[in-house]
């Protein structure tokens, strides 16, 4: 049966979900999300039996294909609606797109989250835990960035899901801890990073990416 | 908004302390 | 270039590395491992100038393909060193293949290391984590039971990369913690783990999987 289209369940501004809408861009698959009331009250819907029947997990993002395929791992949303061209088209760049992919939740989503949470307010800041998670957001720049010194894109010539994948994992980073003076140690991923986003098809689900200028310190 | 379920993202914060202890532990067993 | 084989480098009986060899098994593909010295010595090979080369992270298991091609994290090199039966050989199987290699990397694996390293002696125990980890791995295994109340395997009629990988994610557990009064609610999941082990491409990587009689309690 041929993929036509299909809802995706989130909250709003759900970094992980933006990876499905990017890919979706690209592939030119329909994806209508419903992520407020009174389609989605993210907290309750997630948390019905009708919902937990389809995905047990009762997490987002979540999707229901038009043809009652339901998905669940933002990944593996991601890589359904996409086309062959983000997915990797070569058994080469498949293997490439799921190691940045893998890479992105288990190198870089950790860090950022424990860096980041504390500056929005909604954890409690560790000054330990926060500089330890600098350093490995150093480290991860550093990889990323070495990578990047003779490339456009991390697989391949063109945009795939690896890109779409470690820049919708950046983004807190970027928007709000990864001050000028951080960052310019990192020349190659600021271009491939600033490249992207301004891509059409990122734009038209991220808006426009205000990179950082202050350092945002935990929110007491 | 936003913010707050972001915290229902199911997060390792303390996955550097295990992957460190696993990395500690097969360095050791491996001499 | 026609994939025909390459090099593992990792530390012996490393779960994440079981992935690719036991896919390997299925595919034909050739793998040969490196995990003892004087081949590769863990702790000091993954340090060389040589192998950051390569592989800038320094984490094992890392995959060198016979024709240079290097790749790191464990689900691309599993997925890399798969077939399309193992990968999913449709777009709906892939998509759930990936979901259930997620699914064991952001469900299992952390709540799995939580109660499991302190019986090891890898880390310090703390009884409100691994009381908090064992409610977590009730939900896990009762997420997988209903899904396997219908299915054989985890995807499609036959044996895949999810299954490979949610199996080896729970190697440990059902080694080392999975009594029989803890696991014997799950009983669609037990049936599942021991046809996958028993299987002959299991088995020549895993060897006997004994299942835990006596849940390990933390080694002081």
């Amino acid at each position: 049966m041929a993929f036509d289209g299909g809802t995706l369940y989130t909250y709003p501004e759900n970094w992980r979900a933006f990876k499905a809408l990017i890919a979706a861009q690209y592939s030119g698959a329909t994806v209508k999300v419903q992520s407020t009331p009174p389609q989605f009250h993210f907290g309750q819907s997630n948390k019905t039996p009708e919902f937990l029947q389809k995905f047990p997990l009762g997490k987002v993002p979540a999707f229901e294909g038009d043809d009652g395929f339901c998905v669940f791992e933002s990944n593996a949303i991601a890589h359904y609606v996409s086309n062959d061209e983000l997915r990797g088209s070569s058994k080469v760049a498949a293997a490439q797109v799921i190691q940045w992919m893998s890479f992105a939740d288990s190198e870089i989503v950790p860090p950022a989250s424990t860096w980041v949470f504390p500056t929005l307010g909604i954890m409690q800041y560790n000054k330990q835990a926060t500089e330890h998670a600098k350093e490995e957001v150093k480290k991860v720049l550093g990889v990323l960035d070495l990578h990047l010194q003779t490339r456009t894109f991390l697989v391949g010539e063109r945009v795939t899901l690896a890109d779409i994948a470690v820049v919708c994992s950046l983004l807190w980073l970027y928007k709000q801890v990864l001050e000028p003076s951080f960052r310019q140690l990192y020349v190659n991923v600021n271009r491939w990073f600033v490249t992207c986003v301004n891509q059409p098809q990122f734009k038209a689900v991220l808006g426009e990416v205000k990179l950082c200028e202050k350092m945002a310190q935990f929110d007491a | 908004m936003a913010m707050e379920f972001l915290l229902q993202e199911r997060i390792w914060f303390e996955k550097y302390r295990y992957d460190d202890a696993e990395r500690q532990y097969y360095e050791r067993l491996n001499g």
